[in-house]
């Protein structure tokens, strides 16, 4: 029979967590026309050996997992994006030249033990 | 931070951080062609990064070179007040000589439309710049004229592909210098002095002119795979 894992550390699992990231935070304001930020997230949490098994996590994440539980000095899986997007920016350059230009791989869309 | 972000910066395709000094004006098609891809992303529907579906070219680089020339004066008056003749200059040098050019669009707004000043007619000539422009010479040194067109008013935008003459233009990437003349057609009713000067001064007021560049950049847009037969 499964042994429900408390809530706590559910919470401590890998998964997604949400981050905006706003330009003027960076200054960046004064040359990105749009967008005004744009919703990043990020990838954070444990990747237990019984994590390996349900999320979408690779083979090798799969033995890492495995060798970390018989040797603890083999260090844990770790918490990675597995699926990303880009966005796309209009900004104004040095030669006040107005771009609109797509960066690949900003929006963390998944997370998994890699 | 300052290393990172500068390093971040030039995967973006930038020395250093951009600090202009004004926005300049965002053309309405740049617009619509970011909000579209804005809400595709929302949306989560997969689009092809590769290609402007709105311009229906290949591309992942859209940039919009302002105007960087200047209005030529002719010496004799009566010329003066029936020409316009500007040089126009794009610098091209923003564009790495990786990537492909899909699309290069002239812009020449003429200003507002209006329900006045319907009139005079205008022809419009374009021709390319051959060489420097030496100051003092009074029309710069030009080959062919590649574009020859009549509108009746002096309003709105109008659209000149320029593909072909940057491609040959284009190595090494530099500045793309174009010779436009406006001859203001007169032939109406009387006070037609009046309105030729007032239009010539009007335009130089609100002629703005732009250029739209599309291009490829191989690097990051990888040619479909043929399919297997």
């Amino acid at each position: 029979a499964a042994i429900p894992a408390s809530k706590a550390s559910c919470k401590n699992l890998c998964h997604r967590h949400q981050l905006f990231i706003n330009f003027r935070d960076l200054g960046w304001h004064k040359w990105i026309i749009a967008p005004k930020g744009f919703m990043a997230n990020y990838c954070h949490g444990d990747c237990p050996f019984s994590l390996t098994t349900s999320l979408n996590s690779s083979n090798y994440a799969f033995m890492q997992a495995l060798m970390h539980a018989i040797d603890p000095a083999v260090p844990q899986a770790v918490c990675i994006p597995t699926k990303l997007s880009p966005i796309s920016m209009l900004y104004q350059d040095n030669d006040d030249n107005v771009i609109l230009r797509h960066y690949e791989n900003m929006v963390v869309d998944e997370c998994g033990c890699g | 931070f300052q290393f990172q972000e500068r390093v971040f910066l030039q995967s973006l395709g930038l020395d250093k951080e951009p600090s202009p000094k004004k926005f300049q004006p965002v053309p309405s098609i740049l617009k619509r062609i970011f909000q579209d891809q804005e809400a595709a992303a929302t949306a989560g529907v997969s689009q092809d990064l590769c290609y402007v579906k709105e311009l229906g070219v290949s591309g992942n680089i859209l940039r919009l070179l302002p105007d960087q020339g200047f209005f030529l004066y002719s010496e004799s008056l009566s010329q003066a007040s029936s020409r316009l003749q500007k040089l126009l200059s794009f610098n091209l040098s923003a564009i790495k000589d990786e990537e492909q050019l899909t699309m290069a669009q002239l812009g020449l707004d003429l200003g507002p439309n209006t329900y006045y000043n319907l009139g005079p007619e205008l022809e419009l000539a374009l021709s390319l710049v051959q060489g420097p422009h030496v100051w003092g010479q009074a029309t710069p040194k030009t080959g062919k004229m590649f574009a020859l067109q009549s509108v009746p008013w002096p309003q709105g935008v109008l659209h000149f592909n320029l593909l072909d003459v940057a491609k040959r233009n284009n190595y090494p990437r530099k500045n793309l210098g174009l010779f436009l003349e406006i001859l203001v057609k007169g032939g109406r009713a009387s006070g037609v002095n009046f309105q030729l000067e007032d239009t010539c001064a009007r335009l130089r007021r609100s002629l703005h002119a732009s250029l739209l560049v599309v291009t490829l950049n191989p690097e990051q847009c990888h040619p479909p795979t043929r399919k297997r037969r």
